[in-house]
C-alpha cells in the first residue's frame, strides 16, 4: 500500500502549478525515502526533477516501490478542488491501476475523494551527472520572476552573465535591447532578499524565454531560487519545497546551430 | 538541434 499525507494540500497545488506548463504526463516513483519526478518536455529543451522526501510528510507509507504514470493536466484539476486550508491523502493500492486523492477540511466535516485513473507511460530513466558549476548565484524569486518577464518583451531569449561582482541579464529585439545588473548583497542580514555569488570561473550564457517564464511559476513556493552556470552545460534553477524537497529545472543554453 | 542535442546527450539514459 501506498499512503502520503500532508497537512498543507497549499503545497501540493503549488508544485503541480509549477510542473504543468512543461509537463502533460509524468511518471511518479514513489519509495520508501519519498517521491520522485524526472521527465523532460516534449520538446526535449528541458528536465523537471522533483524530490519530495517521505520525512516531509505528515504520513508516509510505502510497501513497495511503485512507478505511477499520471495525467498533470487531470492532477492539476483534481487538487483546484481542494481547499487552501484542506488536508491530501494520496493513496494507491500495490499494482494500481488508479490513485486516490482525499481531501479533508481543517475541522473534519467534510471529506473528499476524487479517483485519478493511472497512465501507462514508456519508461525513460534519465542521469543527471554530478557537475560543479562555475557560477552558483542564490536571489529572491519574485526578483527572478519579474526579470524573466520583463526582458521577455525585448526578445526570445536572456542572456546571464555572471561574475563575482554579480550577474547580469540581458536581452534585445527588434524593439530594442534592456539589460539588469544585480550587484552581490553586501551584508546578508535578509536571507530572503539576499543575493549571493559563488563564483569559479566567470561564465555568459543565452536562454530561452519561454522556458524560463515556466520555471518561474515554481516561484510560489520559496523566496529564493538558486541558478547553477557552467559552460556548455544545463542550466539549474532551483527552488526549495519547505523542507520537504526540491523542484529543479534543466535547461540547455542556446546554441547556434 | 544543438540545445536539445545537448541535453539528451547531457542526461544519458541508464
Amino acid at each position: 500500500m501506498f499512503e502520503a499525507r500532508l497537512t498543507q494540500s497549499a503545497i501540493l497545488k503549488k508544485v503541480l502549478d509549477a510542473v504543468k506548463d512543461l509537463l502533460s504526463e509524468a511518471t511518479f516513483e514513489c519509495s520508501d525515502s519519498g517521491i520522485q519526478v524526472q521527465a523532460m518536455d516534449n520538446a526535449h529543451v528541458s528536465l523537471v526533477s522533483l524530490n519530495l522526501r517521505s520525512d516531509g510528510f505528515d504520513k508516509y507509507r510505502c510497501d513497495r516501490n511503485l512507478s505511477m504514470g499520471m495525467s498533470i493536466s487531470c492532477m492539476s484539476k483534481i487538487l483546484r478542488c481542494a481547499g487552501a486550508e484542506d488536508t491530501v491523502t494520496l493513496r494507491a493500492w500495490d499494482s494500481p491501476e488508479s490513485i486516490v486523492f482525499i481531501f479533508e477540511s481543517p475541522n473534519k466535516d467534510k471529506l473528499a475523494e476524487y479517483e485519478m485513473k493511472l497512465i501507462n507511460m514508456d519508461q525513460e530513466h534519465l542521469g543527471i551527472p554530478e557537475t560543479s558549476y562555475s557560477c552558483v548565484v542564490k536571489m529572491p524569486s519574485a526578483e527572478f520572476t519579474r526579470i524573466c518577464r520583463d526582458l521577455s518583451q525585448f526578445g526570445e531569449s536572456i542572456t546571464f552573465a555572471c561574475t563575482k561582482e554579480g550577474i547580469k541579464f540581458s536581452a534585445s529585439g527588434d524593439y530594442g535591447s534592456a539589460n539588469i545588473k544585480l550587484a552581490q548583497t553586501a551584508d546578508a542580514d535578509n536571507e530572503e532578499e539576499a543575493i549571493i555569488v559563488n563564483m569559479q570561473e566567470p561564465v555568459k550564457l543565452t536562454f530561452s524565454c519561454r522556458y524560463l517564464n515556466c520555471f518561474v511559476k515554481a516561484g510560489p513556493l520559496c523566496n529564493q531560487v538558486q541558478l547553477s552556470m557552467s559552460d556548455d552545460v544545463p542550466l539549474v534553477c532551483e527552488y526549495k519545497i519547505g523542507d520537504i524537497g526540491h523542484i529543479r529545472y534543466y535547461l540547455a543554453p542556446k546554441i547556434d546551430d | 538541434k544543438k540545445s536539445q542535442k545537448l541535453l539528451d546527450t547531457y542526461f544519458k539514459t541508464k
